[in-house]
């Protein structure tokens, strides 16, 4: 990768990270998230975090839903207890 | 749209607010509006209402901050997180923390004080975030509302009402006396040979007979059934149900509509509903329920939806396996489609339409065919 590329990956790594955490319920330990994979507690949150958005379910990070995790929302979780 | 866990809601409907601080963005007139119209927009729709303290404990504290506010759920700068609440109860729970280092503005040029008050405070009323994209409930701001059409959504009044009821006088909930109605026009008859049921179910010995906003209540032990809104009893709950069935090992009676259901003991709505029928076991192709009896020997519930069942174990708290099967398969003569089912005297009653049909469950086979009104003494 262009050295800003993997920086990016990195950022929004992070910042899928944070956002299944605080809204998601995703347990903190999980291991970081890995954007190759296709399968693992990360890509099921994603797709929880997908569906209840109303975005399309496809458990990547792709550009809408990275987007969508940038908007200003509401610091309640979205599931959970 | 859905409620908190374990459905936290005030037991009051008259409640106070206090706003305790204010953000420099706004005049304080412009802060005061913002939080009284958002207030009302709730109040519309509920029997709720809302006077402001100016000092003193109040049940929804308001109030701005920044970053590390005490509350171990630090704001995070300009975006991202706008404000949070707290379900209802008592101390920090209900109250409504902004954001501070947002840009508070009346307009939506920078980020509206009214939206996200209304969001927040719909919280602080009890209801959890809605994945209806329309809904106010919904947990992303949205810059493009057009403030001057704003309206709540179905999904949001559905949502509130879940936990309150309509407001009183309201066309669609009179204020409902808990002595039995009397019958009218735009009231189902019992004695019209026409009558089919939406739902029936036992309550502790007594059997009810659900029908639009109403129910006839039949006791073994009296002639003459008692006939009430469904609202006098359980406000909480919709009317045109789907399905019922009382749990007597619980005594519990679990009442169906749409893809939810909700759980009563005796006139106490239980916490923690409605819940999704998904919940059950059931698969995302069945939007709802036609009827469900329980049979009391066996544990087990049985589901009837279009021209199948499942069953259900009450013990395991699981679907059976090898279900759906046909419902005439196993009740020979039970014709699709059950409008509603209960179980007594170790028969099943089965109603479809104006007719209602006893089933043998040990020798398989209807024993009865009877009108729909046979119970209601007519």
């Amino acid at each position: 990768y262009p050295a800003d590329r993997a920086a990016e990956d990195e950022d929004s790594m992070e910042l899928v990270q944070q956002y299944l955490e605080k809204y998601y319920k995703l347990a903190k330990e999980t291991k970081p998230f890995v954007r190759r994979r296709d399968h693992g507690p990360v890509v099921e949150k994603i797709r929880e975090m997908q569906k209840f958005l109303g975005l399309e379910v496809t458990g990547k990070l792709d550009t809408d839903t990275l987007e969508m995790m940038r908007k200003p929302r509401c610091g309640v979780p979205d599931v959970g207890d | 749209f859905t409620t908190f866990p374990g459905m936290p809601k005030w037991r009051k409907t008259h409640l106070t607010y206090r706003i305790i601080n204010y953000t420099l963005d706004l005049p304080r007139d412009a802060v005061d509006s913002a939080i009284e119209k958002a207030l009302s927009l709730w109040q519309e729709v509920t029997p709720l209402t809302f006077s402001r303290a100016d000092e003193g404990e109040a049940d929804i504290k308001i109030s701005f901050a920044v970053r590390d506010h005490g509350d171990f759920s630090p704001f995070d700068g300009p975006g991202n997180v706008l404000g949070h609440a707290y379900p209802p109860g008592p101390g920090i729970f209900g109250d409504a923390h902004f954001d501070d280092d947002e840009q508070w503005t009346r307009d939506t040029s920078g980020t509206n004080l009214f939206l996200v008050a209304a969001h927040e405070l719909g919280h602080s009323l009890g209801l959890f975030h809605s994945a209806d994209p329309s809904a106010l409930m919904y947990p992303v701001y949205r810059a493009d509302t057009d403030l001057s059409r704003f309206r709540l959504s179905q999904d949001d009044v559905d949502g509130i009402q879940s936990l309150y009821g309509s407001p009183p006088g309201s066309p669609d909930d009179p204020v409902a006396p808990t002595e039995s109605v009397t019958s009218g026009p735009g009231t189902p008859a019992a004695c019209d040979p026409a009558l089919s049921f939406d739902a029936v179910s036992t309550l502790r010995g007594e059997i009810l007979f659900f029908k639009d906003r109403y129910f006839w209540r039949k006791s073994l032990r009296t002639l003459e059934p008692g006939f009430y809104l469904i609202s006098s009893f359980w406000p909480s709950l919709p009317s045109g149900l789907d399905a019922a069935y009382e749990d007597t090992s619980k005594d519990t009676v679990f009442l169906f509509k749409g893809n939810q259901f909700w759980a009563v003991r005796g006139t106490e709505a239980q916490a923690g509903y409605p819940k999704g029928i998904r919940t059950l076991g059931f698969p995302a192709t069945v939007g709802k329920i036609d009827a469900a009896l329980f049979d009391k020997e066996k544990k087990k519930t049985y589901f009837f939806v279009g021209d199948k069942y499942w069953r259900f174990d009450e013990k395991r708290q699981s679907m059976e396996p090898g279900f759906p099967r046909q419902i005439a398969e196993d009740f020979p003569g039970v014709d699709p489609k059950v409008d509603a089912a209960f179980e007594a005297f170790g028969f099943y009653y089965f109603f479809s339409g104006p007719s209602q049909l006893e089933f043998d469950p040990n020798a398989r086979k209807v024993t009865h065919t009877l009108a729909s009104g046979s119970w209601l003494n007519c």
